[in-house]
């Protein structure tokens, strides 16, 4: 799966994600980055966020809208919204997760569960940042 | 004008360090490179953050190294099959698709589902049907099989035939 949030020189949000599923998966599944609040969230006022991982996972604990819920009503850092995002109902929906997300004044968060997080990251015009490893 | 960020992910996964030989972990930081520097560059001159995610995906989506479009794993039946969404924070609009076979930059067709179609998502034979009437070509299916997904799925029928090897149709 591959997924970007941007925030623009006018102030807006945008979130896409694109994906070519799990291996092996049945004809006709669908998984989660073209779910709205699963994959994918955006909104202005709050956050965008982009979800990789198991899609089945993703979906049933709607970690991009969690972002989004977390933000919103618990009044969270992105940093911390996706941190919750990732580990919401752990227990009992266990799987691979990884979140990217943005809030409106530019702050991001990459996050994930995985020792693989293949991410990069540019503000502006300050040096482009690019890592394979969760510990890069 | 304000501040301007892209981030951008490849995905994530629990595997083993070795699974990822040095030449394959510097091609993909290659391809990430090439992703945010598609979106930014759009950002960098004004432009959207709509513009820039969809521009950082289709890039992503093109090369055979991420999963999304060329590259994308296979079905049990050996085919790919992509989906893809696309949201504008501004509007709170969306276009999302699933189910393609045939379509190059499913995160394109996302877009013109958003901005172009009554509906908020379309899947397979309909979403191939309106792409084909928004003027995309479609792509010959072996445009999105790559001989490393095609040996992974190998390895998974092989699998599946040692674990039931009653079930041949």
């Amino acid at each position: 799966t591959v997924g970007a949030v941007a925030l623009d020189q006018h102030g807006n949000l945008a979130v896409a994600t694109s994906t070519g599923g799990i291996e092996g998966k049945l004809r006709g599944r669908v998984g989660d980055s073209c779910i709205y609040g699963g994959g994918s969230y955006a909104n202005n006022e709050v956050c965008a966020a982009s979800c990789t991982g198991d899609g089945e996972i993703i979906m049933l604990a709607a970690c991009a809208h969690e972002v989004y819920a977390l933000r919103k009503y618990k009044k969270l850092s992105i940093a911390k919204a996706a941190q919750g995002a990732v580990a919401v109902h752990a227990d009992k929906l266990q799987g691979d997760r990884g979140i990217i997300a943005i809030d409106p004044e530019g702050n991001f968060a990459i996050e994930s569960n995985t020792n693989v997080m293949r991410c990069a990251y540019r503000v502006g015009d300050d040096e482009p940042f690019v890592a394979i490893w969760k510990e890069d | 004008m304000g501040k301007y960020v892209i981030v951008i992910h490849g995905g994530a996964v629990t595997t083993d360090p070795s699974s990822i030989p040095p030449e394959k972990e510097a091609a993909l930081k290659k391809g990430l490179e090439a992703a945010l520097h598609a979106g930014w560059e759009i950002l960098n001159r004004g432009g959207t953050a709509l513009d820039a995610v969809e521009a950082a995906v289709m890039s992503m989506e093109d090369n055979e190294l991420f999963n999304a479009g060329r590259g994308g794993m296979f079905t049990l039946n050996g085919e790919v099959e992509t989906e893809a969404s696309v949201m504008d924070g501004l509007t709170l609009r969306g276009g999302a698709v699933s189910g393609l076979k045939l379509v190059k930059n499913p995160v394109h067709l996302a877009r013109l589902v958003m901005e172009k179609c009554k509906h908020t998502f379309l899947t397979a034979e309909g979403a191939h049907e309106f792409a084909l009437a928004q003027g995309l070509m479609l792509q010959d299916p072996s445009y999105f099989k790559t001989d490393e997904q095609r040996q992974e799925w190998l390895d998974i029928i092989q699998e599946a035939e040692v674990e039931h090897p009653n079930k041949h149709d």
